[in-house]
């Protein structure tokens, strides 16, 4: 997927991108 | 640190200089949260190491709807936990400059 970016009222951007699902199996 | 469920890095390489950096933000263990993120995206952001404060951020997450705000205690911690070791870096390096 690709990235999403959310800014806040207080001006910080937040750019969220999608973590492989391979990633979060890792112990 | 302590295993908050919560891990937070550095998006980029610290040059020891600039005051904002780029950080990210992972969900490891969404079962260590009291209540469900948004998704398991790793989120970024910049951070200002002299004006932003952990908690402000771990509040602006919450109000964009990433977290819940039973959370906040913890978004900021781990927050703060990566700060507080990004600033003891910097001073060693400083010393070791001197």
């Amino acid at each position: 997927g690709s990235a999403m970016q959310v800014v806040h009222s207080a001006g910080r951007r937040f750019i969220v991108s999608p973590v492989p699902e391979s990633r979060l199996q890792e112990p | 640190a302590e295993d908050t469920g919560v891990r937070v890095e550095l998006a980029e390489e610290d040059d020891g200089q600039k005051s904002s950096i780029a950080m990210r933000l992972c969900v490891e263990d969404a079962k260590k949260l009291k209540g469900k993120p948004k998704d398991n995206g790793a989120i970024e952001f910049s951070f200002d190491l002299h004006k932003d404060h952990p908690e402000d951020v771990a509040q602006e997450m919450i109000d964009s709807g990433f977290f819940q705000e039973c959370d906040s205690k913890t978004v900021a911690k781990s927050i703060r936990d990566r700060v507080a070791l990004i600033k003891w870096r910097r001073e060693r390096t400083q010393q070791a400059n001197e």
